[in-house]
């Protein structure tokens, strides 16, 4: 079928509208740390209180209260009520918050933690990444078992990890002969001629790169809840 | 919202409650997916799309038991995985699109896939753009239940890594989604070391071997090294052996001793010999014999079809396994060993009473890398005793059985793919 513009885009201007809004300050620092989970939202207590703020029509709720007992749940929006920049006044607590959010991006970003809002954030806050928060936004109340985030949640599955990685590096040298794996000239004992068999690239064989050692971050994100 | 929250609700989402983990995952193992026809992409064709996340699908499929169908003809609710492009506001979804840059894609928890299409997707082939590739295999493991991990070199990393041209799942992935759905098991037709020299640039000659477990009509290159199959795998048998028959073979048989080499592969009444120097089977071999032959006119005494088989050096035999019996063949006299056949139990005793695979054995494969016998049937496997570990422990029998494995606790990642997306 016809293309509408070049794959490249060159043949195309991209309206304004059309380009995301570039990080350049804490306010939308602090966006950007919300949407993706790394600013815990309000209490659950009010949330509550803000839904019961909007009115909506009984069959609606009717409706919500079946998918609560199928186990679905109506998806919550996650974005931020727009508002005009500068209007923003943290108080201490907000701005702590703002702060120990920054720290945890920079840690599992691989980034210096500095907690503060510096260009090598800023840049990795601007970069290509997938929208589904790195943490739980909404603790969703109604399906409790896809909202587990918690510690105990990190530290099972760091056991997990921290089990399997272990078992890797042993299984590296496998079986009986653990002086040999493939590549090395290996040493039969279990025939009377002494053979010498070194492993094969097969024919159209790409070799991969050999599995990485994986050194495990704590935090962990949960996809969108549907 | 009350035709998307009905729309939303119609959806019979079998979930598979993993609360030890705190993970949901899908409860069936073959799950069905769909680009909408109104969330085609404008950059790449529509064929492109389809093919990308056809390839994406499989990858995960490759590493892990789960298996997965495009299906363009089934009404969507029973589409377990929705993809779709769109920009802004799109495609009924309450998460709207921040435009070029940034929020490339996002996915629903066991449901659908939004891929932003201001970003500047491209194929596998390119190495400009956004790989739609690395994203799709990303959000799919979103879907999947896998959160982002921070880990170099993980695939579900939240910030797009520019093109690695060799993009594969690493170990940790692999047995993140392991950890969510199991390993993958599964019985195989055969499996064996493939063996063949080389001659080095200095004209020595390198002898050089590759693992293969066989499984009907397809095969996995298996890398002892990195505890993993070859990229890529499964195959078709006949894209890698040329000539064997393309739905599979019973049995591998490579006689090797100081005066005779031969590769046979065994299948019903019948076998090859393969010839190794030009990679496919031997039409004739050099007396003129035209092959296939029967089994019962090259091994005379020999029943078909076979389980399987295996060639002993230590004392130039083949051992022939059907049902129960074990047949030993001497490549020496060309006929049956005496006292043959023999029972299985009483030739490869149990080293624990009652632990034993009685017969019906899958494979018998001498592996040159753990340097032992195993035999295998199903998804167990069990390591037969070797004459060094019996000059160490003597009270062992010989050709004893030990106790069994699992065969996914040993050789990792040997997963079986959709038949739809084995050609891709």
């Amino acid at each position: 079928e016809k293309l509408f513009h070049n794959r490249d885009h060159s043949d195309m201007q991209i309206p304004k509208s059309h380009r995301a809004p570039v990080i350049t300050d804490e306010y939308e620092a602090e966006l950007f740390l919300s949407r993706y989970g790394f600013i815990k939202p309000p209490q659950q207590e009010e949330i509550q209180m803000k839904q019961t703020d909007i009115s909506f029509s009984d069959d609606f709720l009717d409706d919500f209260q079946t998918a609560i007992q199928e186990g679905t749940s109506v998806p919550l929006s996650r974005d931020i009520p727009e508002t005009s920049h500068g209007e923003v006044h943290k108080s201490e607590s907000e701005s702590q918050a703002f702060v120990s959010a920054l720290t945890e991006f920079q840690m599992v970003s691989g980034l210096p933690v500095t907690g503060v809002f510096d260009d090598a954030t800023k840049d990795a806050m601007n970069k290509p990444r997938c929208g589904v928060p790195d943490k739980e936004i909404v603790p969703n109340p109604h399906v409790v078992t896809e909202s587990i985030g918690g510690l105990e949640l990190e530290n099972s599955w760091n056991e997990t990890f921290n089990e399997i990685d272990g078992n890797n590096t042993e299984n590296s040298i496998i079986g009986n002969s653990s002086n040999s794996s493939e590549g090395d000239i290996l040493n039969f004992n279990d025939t009377e001629s002494l053979l010498t068999i070194s492993n094969d690239t097969h024919k159209n064989n790409s070799l991969g790169n050999p599995t990485g050692n994986s050194s495990w971050t704590s935090s962990q994100s949960q996809p969108l809840q549907n | 919202g009350k035709r998307h929250l009905a729309d939303l609700m119609s959806k019979k989402r079998q979930k598979r409650d993993l609360t030890e983990s705190g993970y949901m995952a899908f409860s069936k193992d073959v799950l069905r997916w769909r680009l909408i026809g109104e969330g085609y992409s404008s950059q790449l064709t529509i064929d492109e799309q389809r093919y990308i996340f056809r390839l994406a699908f499989r990858m995960w499929s490759e590493v892990s038991p789960l298996e997965f169908v495009e299906d363009t003809w089934s009404p969507l609710e029973d589409v377990d995985i929705k993809l779709g492009f769109g920009t802004g506001r799109h495609l009924g979804c309450n998460q709207k699109f921040d435009g070029t840059g940034q929020e490339f894609a996002h996915a629903w928890f066991l449901g659908d896939i939004h891929f932003d299409d201001d970003e500047h997707f491209t194929g596998p082939s390119s190495h400009t753009g956004i790989s739609l590739l690395k994203v799709a295999v990303h959000e799919i493991g979103h879907v999947l239940g896998l959160p982002h991990i921070y880990r170099p070199g993980s695939i579900m990393q939240p910030s797009y890594l520019p093109y690695e041209s060799s993009f594969e799942m690493d170990w940790t992935d692999r047995k993140a989604i392991q950890h969510l759905y199991g390993g993958c098991r599964g019985r195989f037709s055969t499996v064996f070391d493939w063996i063949r020299k080389e001659k080095t640039p200095y004209g020595d000659i390198r002898i050089r071997f590759n693992t293969y477990f066989m499984r009907d009509g397809w095969y996995w290159l298996y890398e002892n090294r990195n505890n993993r199959t070859r990229y890529g795998d499964p195959v078709a048998l006949q894209i890698g052996w040329h000539g064997i028959p393309s739905d599979g073979v019973d049995a591998y048989v490579h006689v090797w001793s100081t005066k005779r080499e031969a590769v046979y592969f065994f299948r019903g009444l019948q076998f090859w010999r393969y010839d190794n120097e030009n990679d496919r089977v031997f039409r004739h071999d050099s007396e003129g014999r035209q092959y296939p032959r029967l089994i019962s006119e090259g091994f005379p005494g020999i029943p078909s079809p076979i389980d399987s088989a295996f060639y002993d050096r230590r004392d130039s035999h083949i051992y022939f396994f059907r049902r129960t019996q074990v047949y030993a063949f001497s490549v020496e006299t060309n006929s049956l060993a005496s006292g043959f056949p023999k029972h299985i139990r009483d030739v490869f005793p149990p080293v624990e009473s009652g632990d034993h695979p009685d017969g019906s054995i899958d494979a018998a494969y001498y592996s040159y890398s753990h340097n032992a016998l195993f035999l295998l049937k199903g998804t167990r496997f069990w390591r037969v005793v070797g004459s060094l570990e019996r000059w160490r422990r003597p009270f062992l029998p010989r050709n004893g059985l030990m106790p069994h494995k699992e065969v996914d606790q040993q050789w990792f990642d040997i997963c079986d793919v959709h038949p739809t997306s084995l050609k891709v």
